[in-house]
């Protein structure tokens, strides 16, 4: 996060002045303000990674943050600095993390985590809410990460833990994590009556079988995200997703980091969930 | 950690808003 900041920083002297950067310029420029190991070309890719485009302009090309990346972090730091400033903030975050014995804990990928949890027996995700007010944990480890689940999850226990109308932090790329079962001819009546409703989709029970099988064929499946967020908000709660840019901004790395530490510090040379108490007993300990 | 992050997020809000008006000089131009 330090080198995205002193990025800006060097952005904005530059536009001050009417200059229109190079990568290369941005990156002597940030070399004064923050020192780095980084060579040019892995500081341009990552700048690249970042949303920095060159844009045509009249004048010539334009270094720039893509607008959609400024939009965006925009709105969710204006939302979360107003919320902030309120009596008490309810403030939570929903992370998600991959347990196995390399203790990595690291985010499951972008696409689904189904191909991974199901290729090995030892590893599971740890899908769980903190508050930063209170910081109560409650989480599942599951070895089946799809929609059913998580909304399960959300029912059974988030909606329980949230106070009223509470602010939840939710990583952009959360949904695409979440892996959907595809219904198929051969499903039951009953499992393509339940998505449909699941969906908001209207039907009846008295449509046969082959009419709901073609309304589910009909539906675009990619509009259709883990409906977390709509459940949440209709108890009252405001979601609110943290841009993929600015994952250093929660608050749930310092846990990971504590609990990989602790690990380390209690067999720095093999490390294993099994000799060490187990993460559950860790994370009960914060 | 917290505190730090609130600092962090304060300062890229303010951040934004100032290149908001030095890019528009630009593109201005």
């Amino acid at each position: 996060m330090e080198l995205q900041i002193a990025i800006l920083k060097s952005m904005n002297i530059f536009y001050r002045e009417g200059i229109s950067p190079s990568f290369n310029d941005v990156y002597e420029s940030v070399k004064d303000i923050i020192p780095t190991e980084l060579t040019s070309a892995q500081f341009e890719n990552n700048m690249i990674v970042l949303g920095y485009i060159y844009k045509k302009m009249p004048f010539g090309r334009l270094l720039m943050e893509k607008p959609e990346i400024t939009f965006q972090r925009f709105f969710y730091l204006q939302t979360i600095i107003e919320t902030r400033k309120k009596n008490k903030p309810n403030i939570y975050y929903i992370d998600q993390r991959i347990i196995d014995n390399s203790l990595r804990f690291q985010k499951p990928p972008s696409q689904s985590v189904e191909a991974l949890l199901q290729s090995t027996n030892d590893t599971s995700v740890f899908l769980y809410i903190v508050s930063t007010t209170t910081r109560q944990v409650n989480g599942i480890f599951t070895n089946v990460l799809d929609h059913a689940n998580v909304n399960k999850w959300i029912n059974d226990v988030v909606l329980d833990a949230l106070k009223p109308k509470s602010v939840v932090v939710v990583d952009s790329n959360f949904g695409h994590t979440i892996s959907r079962k595809e219904l198929t001819m051969y499903d039951t009546k009953a499992d393509i009556l339940k998505w449909l409703k699941e969906n908001s989709i209207p039907c009846t029970s008295n449509m046969r079988k082959a009419e709901l099988f073609e309304l589910y064929k009909k539906t675009p499946k990619k509009d259709l995200n883990c409906n977390f967020s709509s459940i949440l908000e209709a108890h009252g709660h405001r979601v609110i997703y943290l841009p993929t840019t600015l994952e250093d901004l929660n608050p749930t790395n310092f846990l990971w980091n504590f609990i990989r530490n602790k690990l380390q510090s209690q067999d720095p040379d093999k490390p294993r969930l099994t000799n060490c108490g187990g993460v559950t007993n860790l994370i009960c300990e914060l | 950690g917290l505190y730090k992050i609130k600092q962090m997020e304060k300062e890229l809000f303010k951040l934004d808003a100032e290149i908001e008006e030095s890019l528009d000089n630009v593109l201005r131009m």
